[in-house]
């Protein structure tokens, strides 16, 4: 999965892959001042298994925890799952519905599950879903932090580290051969990165098109800018 | 069911039960067509037993070629012109009531020698889910070995079915089991009956029938999502079955009637059901007996949590339960309600937790406050609309129209306890049916000025099992979008389901239903407002209950159902006897018998 950080006090974005196998399960976010954790698993394409090069990846499940509230949210391509101390609650992609308590609420419909705590942290789950017969690629989801201010600046985790300030400079731009994919220096974190020019897509608020996102793109599953290695953010559960 | 006195003379050369399920919704015609070998007129009577929920909308007699058919006239209006024919000798139909679920339709005519004669019933009912499913119940009891005899149901349900099956109580070995079919694919299920003569033998070489029993068919539909609406001609039906939430617990009082008529049988049977339902019970829950004679005795003096220690202690208590002295409803009922509000007020029982009164006697208030005014009036009172009471009534010697009255002003409905030897497993029935609410005020909500006639719409509880049903009609038939909000409470959280419909997306999908019946919706609708009219008309009283009687009144008549409001007449008007045939609908009344004697039988 491809991961985009709208850089805080910076217009500009940085992006990276993290390239694993299907089945690992990431942590994304772990705020120890809310309580908040939100991991994230793999899943890959169903074609070119043996090629791990080829194939793709994408985040098939998503696993939001509060632990004050003792409340998990669940969020697989099929379903959503609320475990609320010991009772479950579980909703179809196909549900509109809408569930609120006092400290939190979750609004479900076909495109987009979005999970409300307290004061404004909102995290949007989108379904991407592809032709159902697709005999290669497989519905999956894409996990946005929106209002990421709310949460505190002691969060870590392949997002989370991101919820505070980050200061770089990036230099040495160069167009090379293709000039839609200018390549660059990054300086970041006391460390100088090959990056190259490149776009996402940000589908919070089209989720059929997305908005075309500018971004500099770190190489090495954004080994350099993110906090140690990518290793180092694998869990070995969703919750 | 066809027959004279003289079997041979009468044959049945064929029986055909036709039914077509369109969401719920049954359409069912029983065709039966019999001759008269006999050198003279024969009486020929037939009978069908339908189920009590279902309502009569048409009856058509063939003699030799020529049809009468029926018509539905206001109750009144019909019992003037049977009791004249029935005064002048003539013949005449009947239904009444018969077991548990079903009423019997029973109509004699005059064959001639030689003659042919077909009888044609046609009723209509709304299948309700209970426990997961829904069952439609056939009664299959003829009379003679019937050379043409089959049954079959097709069934059509937009959301696509995810079960099937069909029982036959008579079915005993493999060669009759091969005589039934049952498929069903997407949105379409097929079951099918048809024994040949030999298979209907009830030993290879016996004369008579096997076929005697009931015939059952359950299924279910997909729940991808927990709403489906339907919209057709303009009018709007709304399917409501969440799935997957949690159990909202249940404080629950057991108002116990155990006076000297609960002698034997009943207070065993009793004491049996109370221990299995014991063993249902959550440990979330929270519960008490009341106990009712002369006095009222409690098990606690508040309602306890359903803990281990706390069931085997009831168990206890259950065992111990005699019966004595009177009955004094009044005083039981308004224990078991004020401990429930007290607990509700002290904060002894979970704030996301939802009250139920369930009540079981066998029979009048004859002790303390024995009026049923005045005792619907208290509990109305103290329940103060809380919560809902649920009565069931055990064997015949009560006033259950009182019951009824009483459950279905407190938001709860009323259920007869038929004194048999599983009487103990229809009273775990019943538990079962309202042990699992998933969510408390619940409340279908449509746009404003966009609808009109809204059947029920407000529920107190939504039971694991259960469907919500709303109907309506939309008042602008060309409008695009059609959206319903459903919201309740549940075990944790509050919930709103939002439907939102295309309304010319929807009509491309439907149109491949046509082929059953396209007015189903309309149909639907207008039976769901009769059944309720008719259940709001139980407890109104002077210009309201006028009112609601002629708003149940017009819709029977302008949709040809047989309710208790009216009764269906087939007349041979030509025919120099002036035979005459009716259709009528008995309900719980408590029977009057008219001024003119006739020969007509009713009631329960």
């Amino acid at each position: 999965p491809h991961f985009i950080i709208q850089v805080r006090g910076k217009k500009d974005a940085i992006c990276f892959n993290i390239d694993e196998e299907p089945g690992t399960v990431l942590r994304l976010i772990q705020d120890p001042i809310t309580g908040l954790t939100v991991n994230g698993q793999i899943i890959g394409d169903q074609g070119n298994s043996s090629n791990s090069k080829n194939r793709k990846t994408y985040l098939g499940k998503v696993g939001i925890v509060n632990s004050p509230m003792d409340l998990r949210i669940e969020v697989t391509t099929e379903k959503i799952t609320l475990h609320n101390g010991a009772a479950q609650s579980t909703f179809s992609w196909l549900d509109t519905v809408t569930v609120t308590s006092e400290r939190f609420s979750v609004k479900i419909n076909r495109e987009a599950t979005v999970v409300s705590f307290g004061k404004g942290i909102t995290f949007k789950v989108i379904l991407h879903q592809v032709w159902k017969k697709h005999h290669i690629h497989l519905h999956f989801l894409g996990f946005y932090v929106l209002d990421s201010d709310k949460m505190s600046t002691k969060s870590h985790g392949l997002l989370g580290q991101f919820f505070r300030p980050l200061a770089f400079q990036v230099s040495d731009l160069n167009p090379g051969n293709d000039p839609s994919k200018i390549h660059a220096t990054m300086l970041v974190k006391k460390h100088r990165l090959a990056v190259t020019r490149g776009y996402q897509k940000d589908y919070r608020k089209d989720v059929h098109n997305g908005t075309q996102v500018g971004c500099w793109f770190v190489h090495n599953n954004g080994q350099g800018v993110i906090d140690g290695v990518h290793s180092d953010y694998i869990v070995s559960d969703l919750f | 069911n066809v027959l004279d006195e003289k079997a041979d003379d009468i044959e049945v050369y064929s029986t055909k039960v036709s039914c077509k399920v369109t969401s719920r919704f049954a359409h069912n015609v029983v065709t039966t067509r019999a001759v008269n070998r006999a050198d003279a007129a024969k009486e020929v009577s037939f009978d069908v037993e339908l189920p009590k929920t279902a309502f009569i909308t048409n009856f058509t007699l063939t003699i030799d070629g020529v049809t009468y058919p029926g018509n539905v006239k206001e109750k009144e209006v019909a019992k003037k012109q049977y009791e004249k024919a029935v005064s002048q000798g003539k013949t005449a139909g009947l239904v009444k009531a018969s077991g548990r679920k079903l009423e019997k339709f029973t109509v004699s005519v005059n064959v001639a020698a030689g003659s042919k004669v077909t009888f044609e019933l046609t009723y209509e009912e709304l299948l309700k889910r209970n426990k997961g499913k829904y069952e439609m119940y056939l009664k299959v009891q003829p009379k003679q070995l019937v050379k043409d005899f089959e049954i079959e149901v097709d069934i059509f349900e937009p959301q696509g079915i995810s079960m099937l099956d069909a029982q036959a109580s008579f079915i005993t070995n493999d060669l009759l089991g091969s005589a039934l079919s049952k498929s069903f694919s997407g949105k379409k299920g097929h079951v099918s009956f048809k024994p040949s003569l030999d298979q209907q033998r009830s030993c290879p070489t016996c004369g008579d029938t096997l076929l005697n029993g009931d015939f059952i068919i359950t299924y279910d539909v997909n729940r991808e999502s927990p709403a489906n609406v339907q919209i057709v001609n303009g009018y709007f039906v709304h399917f409501f079955a969440p799935q997957g939430l949690p159990v909202v617990p249940k404080n629950v009082v057991f108002v116990i009637d155990i006076s000297g008529s609960m002698y034997g049988r009943k207070i065993e049977q009793t004491r049996d059901a109370l221990l299995k339902i014991l063993e249902d019970i959550k440990e979330e829950d929270y519960l008490n007996f009341i106990l009712f004679d002369s006095d009222v005795t409690t098990w606690k003096d508040t309602l306890v949590q359903a803990t281990p220690e706390n069931i085997q202690e009831a168990r206890e208590f259950v065992k111990n339960i005699r019966d004595r002295g009177m009955t004094n409803i009044n005083d039981g009922l308004l224990t078991g309600i004020s401990m429930l509000n007290k607990a509700r007020e002290e904060h002894t029982v979970p704030e996301r937790s939802t009250s139920i009164v369930i009540m079981l006697t066998d029979g009048d208030a004859n002790v303390g406050e024995s009026r049923p005014a005045k005792i619907q009036e208290n509990v109305l009172s103290a329940i103060g609309g809380r919560f809902p009471l649920y009565n069931l009534g055990f064997g015949n010697n009560l006033n259950y129209n009182f019951l009824e009255s009483l459950a279905l002003e407190n938001d709860g409905f009323a259920r007869r306890i038929y004194e048999d030897s599983d009487a103990n497993l229809q009273l775990q029935g019943f538990y079962e049916e309202v042990a699992n609410p998933l969510l408390t005020s619940v409340e279908v909500e449509y746009p404003e000025n966009a609808i009109l006639d809204l059947t029920r719409n407000t529920y107190q509880h939504f039971y694991d099992g259960s469907e919500i049903v709303v109907a309506g009609r939309l008042v602008d038939e060309d409008m695009n979008n059609f959206k319903a909000d459903v919201k309740g409470h549940g075990a944790l959280t509050d919930l709103t389901f939002t439907e939102e419909v295309d309304l010319k997306e929807m009509e491309k999908a439907l149109q491949e239903q046509d082929y059953i019946f396209g007015s189903y919706i309309e149909r639907l609708w207008a039976y769901l407002t009769i059944e309720q009219l008719l259940d709001k008309r139980k407890n109104a009283h002077g210009s309201e209950k006028e009112n609601l009687t002629a708003q149940a009144l017009d819709l029977s008549l302008k949709y040809h159902f047989v309710t208790p409001l009216t009764s269906m007449v087939v007349t041979k008007p030509e025919d120099s006897d002036n035979q005459m045939a009716i259709a009528d609908k008995p309900g719980e009344a408590s029977y009057q018998p008219p001024s003119s004697p006739y020969y007509y039988v009713d009631g329960d």
